[in-house]
């Protein structure tokens, strides 16, 4: 779609002197259009658009292939640098247990992502524990048993009202036993109840977790930035994953998260089941947004 | 966007920036500054509370005939069905519903037709008990219609005046599981014709341009006659319910505003333009 719109408005440029501000500004609003409907938040798609202008502009059209497809490549290969590395690994070294903190907002997929991860970690030889640390969401402990039962990985629960103090136990738990990866499945919570956040705070501060997992709807649009933004400031999160990747939404929020974070995207989540976790491909994320 | 603006390009990408950031999508975006530009001629200075105005009247416009109580005035039960994509607030809404009904002397109904996701009959059930309703379940259930089907009749021989069904949260990609949907809905007609009476749309507030591909796809399977967007508690504006009202004239019946009981608010377009002013 992109693609052929853009080959279509560069097609008189063949061979031509350079790709001057003129005909790339018509190109730009295409691109920045498929951006937005493809979630991208705007201030983000805005500077996306003027690192391809400053790009573009002034580069001699090469003979051997069309001004389209020149500034398609630009607009692809700035997408993929922007969207980070591929296969960035999970800080798992130090003193076991190593501990990870999924957190996010709502229904993001933070409890499936957690059983997921835990029966990857374990078929790669580490010794997972699972810390049900969400005491609000009805059935949430029952939810995560089952989940942890299907991928025969232990998971640590209390009868407490004290979120810290479980998190607290589970770590003496686990360091009274083989269990070498501690994860915290979370609470989903707002960026703006307070309260919920410093519980977060709390955790992060006493535990000193090695990693913080964002864990985002890939389906979210432009309240995406508020959402990550906020849990990034208060927890320093260590990486991304986006959930839901196998529906059809193209995932711009990966692009906005990933910006106003700087943070790499760890893990997409493409399915209910628990071989549905992949690494992230820039690449493939590119060609999803761009359409 | 300050007092008494002249109308420049300036301020037009400020006002196109707040549009797109709230999900309300090209076509509403373009219309609204189409909107904005028409009423900058008549009237050189707009400001704030003139752009509130004319959002005001064209969203008012746009939902003024929208039915937003749910058919309970029948010598039947009243049959919704509940249906939305992962996560985005069925069962938690569903809780909420029946005790809004309950509330108001009906006797409600609860059938826990997720037979799917882990703890998903244990979790509405806690809501049945919160919103003090009765419950259709069957934790050996493998498929939903059989459940439905026993439910409706319970309904009906319990007399209820209005019966909730959740389903379990699915991708509209996902062929076989929009199949699993459709013949839920034949299910339903088979026990009683008309039904079911309302078809819920729940969709999270936070959710980007998905949302009118939700719409569109979910309506090709069962005609949804109404929106809940939840979530809206957040910094979300839930700008795509307008975009499905506009293209698919399908109501926003309630919003979301909570995890808790109480948590639900029947909809108006007021309440989106402040919020969005908020
Ligand atoms: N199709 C699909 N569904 C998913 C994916 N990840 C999670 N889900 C589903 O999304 C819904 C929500 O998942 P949960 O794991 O309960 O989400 P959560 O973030 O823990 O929710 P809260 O604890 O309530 O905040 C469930 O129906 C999951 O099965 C995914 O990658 N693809
Ligand atoms: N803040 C807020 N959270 C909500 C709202 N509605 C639901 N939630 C939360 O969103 C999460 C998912 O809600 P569920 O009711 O499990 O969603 P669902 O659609 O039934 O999910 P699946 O059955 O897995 O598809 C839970 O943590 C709820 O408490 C709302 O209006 N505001
Ligand atoms: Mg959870
Ligand atoms: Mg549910």
């Amino acid at each position: 779609q992109l693609r052929d719109n853009l080959q279509t408005i560069f097609k008189n440029l063949r061979g031509q002197g350079k790709i001057t501000e003129q005909n790339i500004a018509l190109a730009l609003r295409d691109v920045r259009r498929t951006l937005l409907e493809a979630d991208v938040n705007y201030g983000v798609a805005r500077s996306f658009i003027d690192a391809v202008k400053e790009k573009a502009l002034g580069e001699k059209v090469l003979l051997s292939i069309t001004p389209g497809q020149q500034v398609i490549k630009i607009i692809h290969d700035e997408m993929v640098r922007l969207l980070g590395d591929t296969q960035v690994p999970l800080k798992l070294d130090g003193l076991p247990p190593a501990m990870i903190m999924v957190v996010g907002l709502q229904g993001s997929g933070k409890t499936t992502f957690a059983a997921k991860l835990a029966k990857q970690l374990k078929a790669s030889g580490k010794r997972p524990m699972l810390v049900a640390a969400d005491i609000y969401r009805p059935a949430a402990i029952e939810q995560l048993q089952i989940l942890g039962e299907h991928s025969s990985v232990p998971v640590y629960r209390e009868q407490n009202r004290d979120v810290l103090r479980i998190c607290r136990n589970a770590l003496a738990q686990a360091r009274n036993s083989d269990v070498n990866v501690l994860i915290f499945d979370t609470a989903g919570r707002l960026h703006v109840d307070d309260a919920m956040m410093e519980e977060l705070s709390a955790i992060h501060r006493e535990l000193k977790p090695r990693e913080v997992l964002f864990v985002a709807d890939g389906m979210i649009g432009q309240d995406a930035v508020n959402a990550a933004k906020a849990f990034n400031a208060r927890l320093d999160v260590t990486g991304i994953v986006l959930t839901k990747m196998d529906g059809d939404a193209r995932g711009g929020a990966a692009l906005s998260i990933r910006s106003v974070t700087g943070k790499p995207i760890k893990y997409i989540s493409a399915g209910e089941s628990t071989e549905d976790l992949e690494a992230f491909h820039p690449e493939r994320f590119a060609n999803r947004i761009l359409g | 966007f300050g007092l008494g603006m002249k109308i420049d390009s300036g301020l037009l990408e400020r006002i196109e920036a707040f549009l797109y950031e709230s999900d309300l999508g090209t076509a509403v975006t373009e219309l609204i500054l189409d909107e904005i530009e028409k009423e900058s001629r008549k009237k050189l200075l707009l400001n704030e509370a003139d752009i509130r105005e004319l959002m005001l009247r064209l969203f008012g416009e746009m939902f003024k005939d929208d039915e937003l109580s749910i058919p309970l005035e029948q010598n039947q039960p009243c049959v919704v069905l509940v249906v939305g994509v992962n996560g985005a607030g069925k069962t938690t809404t569903i809780g909420k519903l029946a005790s809004h009904y309950s509330a108001s002397g009906k006797k409600v109904l609860i059938i826990a037709a997720d037979t799917y996701r882990a703890a998903a009959i244990e979790q509405l059930d806690i809501w049945a008990q919160r919103a003090g309703v009765e419950i259709i379940k069957n934790l050996e259930a493998k498929n939903p219609s059989g459940i439905v089907y026993d439910g409706i009749q319970a309904g009906i021989s319990r007399n209820a005046d209005l019966i909730l069904i959740d389903t379990a949260g699915r991708l509209h990609n996902k062929a076989h599981l929009m199949q699993e949907l459709d013949k839920i809905r034949r299910v339903i007609a088979k026990v009683i014709p008309d039904a079911p009476h309302e078809t819920l749309l729940v969709l999270d507030g936070s959710i980007g341009q998905n949302s009118l591909v939700q719409a569109r796809e979910f309506s090709k399977v069962t005609p949804v006659s109404g929106l809940i967007v939840t979530k809206l508690d957040g910094t979300a504006k839930g700008g795509s319910m307008i975009a499905i009202r506009k293209e698919l004239h399908i109501p926003v019946k309630f919003i979301g505003l909570g995890e808790k009981l109480g948590d639900l608010l029947p909809f108006s377009p007021a309440m989106f333009v402040n919020a969005l002013f908020g």
